[in-house]
């Protein structure tokens, strides 16, 4: 699929 | 497939400053590098997210606490989230969360 990780990721 | 909205009222209560115990991911498009929303990555053990038991990885955050967002960039929605979280999740002891799913097709 064309889809990646924009390498940002938070805990909520 | 198609793809289902789901709206989810998590209680915070319980899990205290732990929050929703969720860690959610910024996707873009390979090609573009179009921002492609915000993703649910994990569900961590035991938190409140776990234990109302309905999240799902991967599903797409499309609204928190009423503020939708969809035509905000990766980076704003991470904020948003940020902020709904901190203040007005707690103070309201619930968050709540419009999310999107992929339904697999027959």
């Amino acid at each position: 699929r064309n889809l990646e990780e924009d390498g940002t990721v938070i805990t909520l | 497939g198609t793809r289902e909205f789901l709206t989810f009222e998590i209680p915070l209560n319980d899990s205290g400053s732990a929050g929703l115990g969720v860690s959610v991911k910024g996707n873009r498009s390979k090609e573009s590098h179009a921002d492609l929303g915000i993703f649910v990555k994990s569900i961590i053990t035991g938190g409140a997210a776990c234990k109302d038991g309905r999240l799902r990885v991967n599903d797409k955050l499309i609204a928190v606490n009423g503020e939708s967002l969809l035509e905000k960039t990766n980076q704003e929605a991470m904020e948003t989230l940020r902020k709904s979280m901190s203040i007005e999740g707690n103070k309201r002891g619930m968050i709540q969360l419009i999310v999107a799913r992929r339904v697999p097709g027959r």
